[in-house]
């Protein structure tokens, strides 16, 4: 359903935040 | 010909208004046999507020999609250059005799983050 | 024909909203109907909570891919500026 839907794009798209956030924070330790 | 078709198009003009004012006659009669009441909404607002909801999640998830693909690729580039850099400092150290303070359990961390 | 394929979809589509819009003629009188309206009320505003939640981390995931693009061009940077020490 359009509910089931939106929840699941929700739920990949944090997950993906998530993920960029941590690759971010290791590439700039790395950087120093 | 040419008035066949004229005609032909005059009928399809004439049926699109016809169905536009059916529409509208029919939701009319819907609002007013049930009209909005504390909290409840009539059926004909629901339906509008349904295919509303459809279209901004169309629109929603198409903007997604290209954000995720150009992350992954910008991603991907990091890490090449990154190793590339890692490489290159190595090649310096072994120029210059220079002796690198080991990574920290910081860096360790995310080298292995990254991978 | 393509045109006439577009002008038969325009009108059928326009018939499917008339035949849905029919079927909620009789949906005030039964009880039933009522609960069935009020619910899909509540589940409009629910998924419109979703989309709105959803639009906002949208937004944030292209804020994210502007620090990544910064990144990476930093990074470039500091690879360039090596490859000039080598």
């Amino acid at each position: 359903t359009l509910k089931e839907d939106v929840t699941i794009l929700l739920h990949k798209a944090s997950l993906e935040s998530q993920e960029n956030t941590d690759f971010i924070k290791a590439t700039k330790v790395l950087m120093k | 010909m040419e008035a066949e078709v004229d005609k032909l198009e005059l009928m399809f003009q004439k049926a699109d208004s016809d169905l536009d004012c059916i529409l509208y006659r029919l939701e009319y009669e819907i609002k007013n046999n049930h009209p909005d009441s504390a909290g409840v909404k009539n059926p004909v607002t629901l339906l509008k507020e349904l295919s509303a909801i459809k279209s901004r999640y169309q629109t929603l998830h198409t903007r997604f999609k290209p954000i995720a693909v150009e992350q992954k690729e910008t991603k991907g580039h990091i890490c090449v250059i990154l190793n590339k850099t890692m490489t290159m400092i190595q090649e310096l150290q072994k120029l210059t005799d220079m002796e690198l303070s080991p990574l920290t359990e910081e860096e360790k961390t995310a080298e292995k983050q990254l991978k | 024909s393509s045109d006439l394929e577009k002008l038969c979809s325009h009108i059928n589509e326009k018939i499917g909203n008339i035949k849905n819009t029919m079927s909620l003629r009789n949906c005030g009188q039964e009880p039933a109907l009522k609960t069935m309206l009020n619910k899909i009320g509540d589940e409009i505003i629910v998924v419109n909570e979703l989309l709105n939640k959803l639009e906002l981390e949208i937004e944030y995931q292209e804020q994210t891919s502007n620090s990544l693009k910064e990144l990476c061009e930093s990074l470039e940077e500091d690879f360039k500026d090596m490859q000039h020490l080598k």
